[in-house]
């Protein structure tokens, strides 16, 4: 045996080639490429004795314990098997070629020779993967328990969802502790679903979404978790939380009703024993928005601010009162009111009332005093109040341009001060009157 | 008030009684301030006239018992005319001062303010004004406010009449008299600080053109009056706004 130093290509030739080989001569070449690799090998020239069924001269090719022939002859001869141009591909990165000669090359007594062969090898990638199910005779174990993948020189293996690949790269052992996801929807299922789920498993799917937004559960059939008659889910269980709730535990073959679990963190804890052949559980989980109730005003004077058709987290609104009205949150006045929609689908405020504005008591004036106009004691926006003096004794103080029922005119604004229209909030002042005697002297007597 | 009338309820609403602490008049302007005589916060010959003394202001009543009964208004702040001496007996100038009352009183049919002069006219001879008061009837004090009724007297009949009294009293512009030397009405001790009031008949109200201030005895002669068209803004100054 001739071993070749492992190469990615090479050529292979009868001894002295291309001058002709020697009798009595037999050497087997060992062709080897690189592991993840096979041999390919392809003949160039060919020139060997020519005989019936190769018994004298011939190149014989074998590759993973296999014959993949035997070749004798000349181009143009019938005699013999040529290998022509066919290729031949080992399974493995091995190929053997053996070149045998007999004692003598003659034809009718005239000696013959033959210039022997020249191949050309090269190492082409072996798909491992593929050859997963009817394994080689080097190899007969499958290369992946679960996922396959070949690349160029080699490959390697990966696990389903709920296993994780175990230290000798090829098995996958059951782990479905710890399972996040956090799109807004999709399936969720237990290992193997629609097949027998393993046993021993602890598993824990967690859903996280979004604040704001709620998920949906919904199971689909087949649903089969190992149960007992008589007692509640001794065997395997799958229990639901949402937000620490316990939203149930269930097992058996009725699947569980849709679910709204009104909240967006959602864990699926499944715990099996030894044994059972149940074929487990799928659900789908979707997610939707938490909209808020649609605010309503309490009263007529309340007003929302740019209304939306619809509220959602975080969205919010703003609440106003038509002119003359106070902004009320019980019995407390606010200057301006907004809630916005919370997570849970409540508003972090109650809507607030709309008081009519309430100006008060008219301040009392000194030496006079004041009646209504509107309404007696009625103090709400648009009141009206005349203040007056004490007359004969006091006057108003008036600017020219004024009168007295002008200057005495009060009206309760929208902002609850009583207001005159030329003067403001400064109620008017009762001037002492000089001079007029309400009896003065007099002589009848002339 | 020499050879007057009583008067009724509401003929002198302005009238006021003053103890500053001897008996005086005065009369209300606006409704916190008290126009009154100089003298009677300060009398002539008598320096030394303490803040400590008992100061009463009363009014809304004619009847001087009915009037005592009535509340008293006590006084913020005294202001006596700067050309106001005391230390001169014969010399009235400047005989005017404002009390200030530290709460208003309430107006009515009995208490009213006065009004103050605006022009010369009020001071033509012959013009009759009124003058009233708690003062001496005679020799004794009255129980109930008199007036009399007054001309205006000439300027110069005043003057001869204290030039032949061999008199150092000074009668200055600022002064008018009124009365006369036939005329048995008069004001007296304990009318002073009240005030000369006539009819201003053109504007309907009565006006104040004097301030009861001096005289020689009493019910005989001119009586000598603060002239307040002198002291308008004098008044006003001390008034404010008000």
């Amino acid at each position: 045996s001739v071993p070749i130093p492992q190469k990615l290509f090479g050529a292979v030739t009868s001894p002295l080639y291309p001058k002709p080989y020697p009798n009595n001569y037999e050497t087997t070449t060992i062709i080897t490429v690189p592991p993840g690799y096979r041999v390919k090998l392809v003949f160039q020239h060919f020139d060997v004795e020519p005989s019936e069924g190769c018994l004298y001269d011939y190149v014989k090719i074998s590759a993973d314990k296999k014959n993949l022939g035997r070749f004798c002859g000349q181009q143009g001869s019938s005699l013999g098997n040529l290998p022509g141009k066919k290729e031949f591909v080992s399974k493995g990165s091995k190929m053997l070629l053996t070149f045998h000669t007999d004692f003598s090359n003659e034809e009718n007594g005239t000696i013959m020779f033959y210039k022997g062969f020249q191949a050309y090898y090269h190492a082409v990638d072996l798909d491992e993967c593929a050859s997963q199910s009817n394994s080689v005779e080097d190899d007969p174990q499958p290369r992946c328990q679960h996922l396959c993948h070949n690349y160029v020189g080699g490959y390697f293996c990966s696990c389903r969802a709920g296993y994780e690949l175990s230290e000798d790269g090829h098995s996958c052992q059951a782990e479905c502790s710890g399972q996040l996801y956090t799109e807004p929807s999709g399936y969720i299922a237990s290992l193997e679903y629609p097949r027998p789920y393993p046993p021993d498993l602890r598993c824990n799917y967690s859903i996280r979404v979004e604040r704001g937004f709620t998920l949906h559960l919904k199971f689909l059939e087949p649903f089969e978790i190992d149960d007992h008659q008589q007692v509640h889910c001794p065997y395997d269980q799958l229990q639901i939380y949402a937000n620490r709730k316990n939203l149930g535990e269930f097992c058996g073959t009725q699947r569980p009703p849709a679910l709204d679990a009104s909240s967006n963190a959602v864990d699926l804890l499944f715990f099996t024993d030894e044994s059972g052949d149940s074929r487990g559980w799928k659900l789908h989980y979707t997610t939707e928005i938490i909209k808020c109730p649609q605010p309503k005003p309490l009263d007529e004077f309340t007003v929302i601010q740019n209304p939306q058709p619809q509220y959602q987290f975080r969205d919010y609104f703003i609440v106003t009162c038509k002119q003359g009205y106070q902004l009320m949150e019980g019995d407390k006045a606010l200057v301006s009111f907004s809630a916005v929609c919370q997570d849970d689908g409540t508003w972090d405020r109650t809507m607030p009332t709309c008081k009519i504005r309430d100006c008060g008591q008219p301040r009392s004036l000194s030496n006079g005093d004041f009646r209504y106009i509107t309404t007696n004691g009625v103090n709400s926006y648009k009141s009206q109040i005349q203040y007056y003096c004490r007359e004969p004794y006091y006057k108003m103080k008036i600017r020219a341009s004024s009168s007295e029922s002008d200057r005495g005119l009060f009206t309760c604004t929208a902002q609850g001060i009583w207001k005159n229209k030329q003067d403001g909030e400064k109620i008017p002042r009762c001037l002492p009157v000089c001079g007029k005697p309400v009896h003065p002297v007099e002589a009848k007597q002339r | 008030i020499i050879g007057g009338h009583r008067a009724k309820m509401g003929n002198f609403p302005w009238q006021v009684y003053t103890e500053l602490p001897g008996p005086g008049g005065g009369a209300l302007l606006g409704d916190r301030w008290i126009l009154t005589a100089a003298h009677t916060v300060y009398p002539k010959e008598q320096t030394g006239q303490g803040s400590n003394h008992t100061r009463n202001v009363l009014m809304g009543h004619t009847v001087m018992k009915q009037l005592r009964e009535l509340t008293n208004h006590p006084i913020r702040t005294i202001r006596i005319h700067p050309d106001y001496h005391q230390d001169q007996p014969h010399n009235f100038d400047g005989d005017i001062a404002l009390l200030e009352l530290k709460n208003s009183v309430t107006l009515g049919p009995n208490v009213l303010p006065i009004c103050l002069p605006d022009n010369e006219t009020f001071y033509e001879e012959r013009l009759m004004g009124y003058v009233s008061g708690f003062g001496l009837t005679e020799d004794r004090l009255p129980d109930s406010l008199r007036y009399i009724r007054v001309p205006v007297a000439e300027r110069e009949a005043c003057e001869k009449w204290l030039q032949s009294k061999n008199r150092d009293d000074v009668f200055s512009r600022n002064m008018f008299c009124a009365g006369g030397l036939h005329l048995k009405q008069d004001a007296c001790q304990g009318d002073s600080g009240g005030v000369f009031v006539m009819k201003d008949h053109n504007k309907d109200r009565w006006v104040a053109t004097g301030i009861v201030s001096w005289g020689i005895g009493c019910g005989y002669g001119y009586g000598f009056y603060t002239k307040l068209l002198n002291y308008v803004d004098w008044i006003k100054k001390e008034m404010g706004e008000e």
